[in-house]
């Protein structure tokens, strides 16, 4: 609102120049939980205000996200919208928005318990700044990406064990709740490179809550072949568990965002009234009175 | 009437092209294609797709009997009238986009992170006059 119809005149250019920290900035004007859902926004301002002859790129430095997460977000690109970037009508997809989060770099640490063969354990600490209060929880994943190549075998299960952990007033961590999932993977050879574990009842309430930051530990066991033969660690399949990444999908409801449903309700204007049943002379008092209504029209 | 004597002895078919310029005027509102690529913005960096985008824009003057062809308001001929009539300091009807479609845009954020994000009117896909 604060930019519609407002002639960015060159005043606003120091404006905009300003770092996104400083009061001078406009975007700070926007209500902190719409701010970042402009994520377009930002750089089309300064592009207007200042002639274009600097690049947004040089004002804001970005970290280079995880090659992996990069190669599948834009395989989900390519599932969700044509070449030209109109997204496709797919009923199923209800989200407007993913993102796709890497653990922080200094807390990824593997330990793996040799003495009970494959189990993978790891801390992750996911910072969720640039979700925004509009943008509505609809499903989240723990990504992970094989590595390596799996062994020829029919399917793989799985079990993982997660547990979000609070940070105390000492500072010492503590799970606060802890969740388990099982789930079997079936792989031809060397084609599945994803797996994607539905944490969304597991994360809901800490997201719902509006955290910032996720802490959870995360026990990945996986062992050849199909239950119960495999209930032993002795066949665990040896394999790279590369950290996971988590992925949102998110309903934004900033006016930016595109609404699917608001879409299709705006392609039905004028949904044909079904004409009320009743008896012919319901029909003809009702067709006088459209006609007398009509007439005083 | 003054208008055929006026009008030079020509074939019927040029007569309708003769017509033609009171009826439509000859650039007429109209959508325009127009592409371009993140590259050239240099934003590619961190809008990873798409890599072509065709926001397309509306260009053109509005007829002076602005009817359904334009879905336009009645407003919109009584603005004309204004204009031809009363105030020429008030603006003719201005030929805009009257329907967009949405834009799907991959980008990297500022933290590293990865987000898909739908962005509603960011194509015009039809003009009219207002």
């Amino acid at each position: 609102p604060h930019y519609r119809g407002q002639v960015i005149s060159d005043k606003t250019s120091g404006l905009l120049a300003a770092p996104e920290d400083s009061e001078l900035n406009p975007l700070l004007w926007l209500p902190k939980s719409v701010r970042h859902g402009y994520a377009l926004l930002p750089p089309l301002l300064k592009v207007l205000s200042d002639q274009g002859h600097q690049n947004w790129e040089s004002e804001v430095p970005r970290l280079q996200p995880d090659s992996r997460a990069l190669r599948y977000m834009k395989r989900l690109y390519k599932m969700s919208a044509t070449k030209d970037g109109i997204p496709k009508a797919n009923k199923s997809h209800l989200y407007n928005t993913v993102r796709l989060f890497t653990p922080c770099s200094e807390c990824k640490h593997l330990h793996r318990d040799l003495m009970k063969g494959d189990v993978h354990s790891v801390d992750l600490l996911f910072n969720l700044d640039r979700v925004t209060a509009l943008e509505h929880l609809l499903k989240s994943v723990l990504l992970y990406s094989f590595d390596t190549s799996v062994p020829n075998s029919s399917s793989i299960t799985c079990m993982c064990h997660l547990s979000a952990k609070e940070h105390g007033f000492s500072g010492q961590v503590c799970p606060s709740i802890s969740h388990s999932i099982a789930f079997s993977l079936h792989f031809e050879v060397r084609k599945r490179k994803w797996v994607e574990i539905d944490v969304t009842s597991f994360l809901q309430p800490l997201i719902a809550t509006n955290r910032r930051n996720i802490h959870m530990a995360v026990n990945v066991t996986c062992l050849m072949g199909e239950p119960p033969q495999n209930t032993k660690l002795e066949n665990p399949i040896n394999m790279a568990l590369v950290p996971p990444s988590l992925l949102l999908y998110l309903n934004d409801t900033s006016e930016q965002a595109y609404h699917r449903w608001n879409s299709l309700r705006h392609k039905r204007k004028n949904p044909v009234r079904p004409r009320p049943r009743n008896s012919p002379r319901g029909d003809k008092e009702n067709s006088q009175g459209k006609r007398a209504s009509r007439r005083r029209r | 009437e003054e208008n055929l004597q006026e009008a030079p002895t020509t074939s019927p078919s040029d007569l309708s092209q003769y017509f033609k310029q009171f009826l439509f005027p000859q650039n007429e509102c109209e959508l325009h294609n127009f592409r371009l690529s993140f590259s050239q913005l240099k934003w590619d960096k961190w809008i990873i797709a798409p890599h072509r985008y065709s926001p397309q824009y509306c260009k053109g003057d509005c007829p002076r009997v602005v009817g359904h062809r334009y879905g336009s308001p009645v407003h919109t001929m009584v603005q004309n009238i204004i204009y031809e009539k009363l105030d020429p300091s008030v603006p003719k009807p201005s030929c805009v986009p009257a329907e967009y479609s949405p834009l799907s845009v991959l980008t990297i954020e500022p933290d590293g992170s990865i987000v898909y994000k739908e962005y509603e009117d960011m194509i015009a896909t039809k003009c009219t006059c207002r």
